[in-house]
């Protein structure tokens, strides 16, 4: 199991980010409002930072890595899916199914 | 002069950006699609990058740089200003003045 899919399991909401990305804190912002308690990972500030991009370019295959939003362990996608999830209400239940509400 | 402020008022639209940023493309495509021709620096990519940004921290007042956007040598602001202008109707005539358009 790589390094990503490991740390994605151990909470029911991952988000691997930058705390320089304005993208990235609309997102962390959307899921903290839910009263969700997501783990969030900075790769600019945590040591092992690049070697989790590098795994991580390979889980969202696409260089522009973050934010990356893992529910359930599972991989949902970046702003752009979870922005969609929620206009369509469907970011609530699945956060409900992994337990994070 | 410092370097930003020479750089910004070589052209009539001047975009400080990192090719990283996906709010900077955001505002560039706005920009293009206006049909004006704006000088672009990506931050990210050209060899004085650190250098400039250093200088546009003083200009932009703020650590979160990026996009910078300038229009006849003078700072507009960043994404959300030039969001608000185009909302407001009042970036047209902004790049009219200018000579952009
Ligand atoms: N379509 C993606 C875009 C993500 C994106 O462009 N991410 C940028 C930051 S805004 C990125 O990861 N750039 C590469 C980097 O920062 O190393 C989404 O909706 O999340
Ligand atoms: N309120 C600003 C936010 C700009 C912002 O947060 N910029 C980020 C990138 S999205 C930044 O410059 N981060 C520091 C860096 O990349 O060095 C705007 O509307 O433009
Ligand atoms: S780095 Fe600017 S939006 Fe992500």
């Amino acid at each position: 199991m790589d390094m990503v899919t490991r740390m994605a399991s151990e909470k029911p909401v991952v988000i691997f980010s930058k705390s320089s990305c304005s993208m990235c804190h609309t997102i962390k912002s959307l899921l903290l409002e839910f009263g969700v308690n997501p783990t969030i990972y900075e790769l600019d500030e945590i040591s092992k930072g690049r070697e989790i991009e590098q795994a991580l370019l390979i889980v969202v295959q696409n260089p522009m890595v973050v934010p990356a939003v893992f529910i359930g362990g599972q991989f949902v996608g970046g702003a752009n899916e979870i922005i969609s999830l929620h206009l369509q209400q469907a970011l609530q239940p699945m956060l409900k199914d992994a337990g994070a509400l």
